[in-house]
């Protein structure tokens, strides 16, 4: 019995199913420069109202796919420019890049399982529900008068005419020229007013002024000059949100942009499609919780994704037979915006397995796009699953929580929620 | 790339030292 507790969760299905209600409990009680989080197709999220067609978690799980192959693409692609400047490369890695195929489209898909963060912009401030993304840099939102094409959003798109603070950025600045490493398209200039574009592996696009404008995060919390994506031409998978918060590393990005004052320290919870009190927070104004365990960036790799070393998994107490070279070779990212967690491929068939002995009482149901241990838990109200954790760098361990095990597509279908890589490490 | 994805982030705190260069994980953070 303590084994089980120890190694185990045991839980109400109901637990891990959606919920149609909004109820946060700690809304606003949060210290810091810190905003609501939301799932987008949670029971909170405003997106996800109002008779907009929700996706279906087979079109979540093929978005998901799209994000990952451009990400592995994106950096492949800039490995294998690093290879070639440096001309370091390895035979056996020089043929495996020969073999690499470069992405049509640059950038990363955005993806649909995402999560919705508002902030303000302009003076008086116009608040935008932006995608939440730590694997891009630019912030950028739909504005009028929407010169070529915006897609339809929630709120009333950005009006710079309607900002008393808002300016366009000249194509000789040094801002302007950083747009390239932001976006990874060179900027453009139309009578001096300098001009982004960013590109998703998706082919989902903005492109407009690049300007600055107030940017407002709480009352107390106020950044003039934030530059930011004026779009007058966008379209894609952005549902109905505004454009999105670019919270990755690049000087350009709002980590950077705010670091003056929260030091580039921010943190977030994501809440789970039942839950609610998600949050977004800027700095560490109330100091670290003591129980945080940290494991260290590995940030020196070209990109601005933030790498983190993945060393061990258990499942259900048993440390899985996997080399951590394997996860070293490999290399892994954090980021908010891909849902399911992809493994190499050893690692994920030697998790699957493990996981699947733990499950023989329970009686399997078909695939989920690429998810390919599911079980049909209609008959069932409590479900014993066995606990999964990661082992980081730093002797950092991390249980995960059932919703981060298990993803239901309804009572009838409740699967893995991991996914293999195809290769190991090409 | 391996990739450590949001299902598998829900409700744990995750913190962003980037000046330190350091990745928290914590529990509870969305209650």
């Amino acid at each position: 019995r303590k084994n089980m507790e120890s190694h185990f969760h045991t839980l109400q299905l109901t637990s891990l199913l959606p919920s149609s209600s909004c109820n946060p409990t700690t809304k606003g009680k949060r210290g810091g420069a810190s905003m609501e989080v939301v799932n987008s197709h949670g029971p909170c999220s405003k997106l996800n109202q109002e008779g907009a067609k929700a996706s279906s978690m087979t079109e979540i799980l093929a978005h998901d796919q799209a994000r990952v192959d451009s990400i592995q693409a994106r950096v492949t692609t800039q490995n294998y420019d690093l290879f070639r400047k440096k001309d370091k490369i390895s035979n056996k890695n020089r043929a495996k890049d020969s073999k690499v195929n470069l992405p049509v489209q640059p950038g990363i898909s955005i993806g649909t399982g995402n999560y919705i963060v508002t902030i303000g912009i302009g003076t008086p401030k116009k608040d935008l529900s932006l995608i939440f993304d730590t694997g891009s840099d630019l912030t950028w939102t739909q504005c009028q008068p929407c010169v070529k094409s915006c897609y339809a959003q929630l709120q009333p798109f950005f009006d710079p005419s309607s900002s008393s603070t808002y300016s366009n950025i000249s194509c000789t600045s040094t801002a302007c020229s950083g747009l390239k490493s932001a976006t990874g398209n060179n900027p453009g200039c139309s009578s001096s007013n300098c001009i982004y574009g960013i590109q998703y592996g998706d082919s989902s696009f903005s492109l407009g002024f690049f300007a600055k404008d107030k940017l407002t995060l709480t009352p107390t919390d106020v950044f003039d000059g934030f530059m930011f994506g004026c779009g007058q031409n966008n379209r894609g998978l952005f549902g109905k949100t505004a454009g999105l918060i670019g919270l990755a590393r690049d000087p350009l990005s709002i980590v950077s942009q705010t670091a003056a004052k929260f030091e580039k320290y921010f943190s977030y919870c994501l809440p789970t499609r039942r839950g609610t009190n998600g949050h977004l927070t800027f700095g560490n104004k109330n100091g670290a919780k003591s129980t945080i365990q940290f494991t260290p960036f590995t940030l020196s790799q070209g990109t601005s994704f933030y790498f983190v070393d993945v060393l061990g998994i258990s499942v259900g107490g048993k440390a899985l037979s996997i080399s951590p070279m394997l996860f070293k070779n490999a290399g892994t990212i954090i980021d908010s915006g891909t849902v399911i967690t992809r493994l190499p491929s050893t690692a994920y068939n030697n998790l699957r397995s493990t996981f699947q002995q733990f499950m023989t009482r329970y009686p399997r149901a078909p695939n989920l796009s690429l998810l390919d241990t599911c079980y049909n838990l209609s008959n069932y109200t409590s479900i014993s699953i066995p606990k999964i954790s990661f082992n980081f760098n730093g002797n950092t361990n991390v249980n995960l929580d059932p919703n981060g095990i298990l993803l239901t597509n309804g009572v009838s279908q409740v699967c893995l929620a991991f996914a293999g890589n195809g290769d190991d490490d090409s | 790339i391996g990739i450590f994805g949001n299902v598998q982030q829900q409700t744990l705190e995750i913190v962003y030292d980037v000046a330190g260069e350091k990745l928290g994980f914590g529990y509870g953070g969305c209650s």
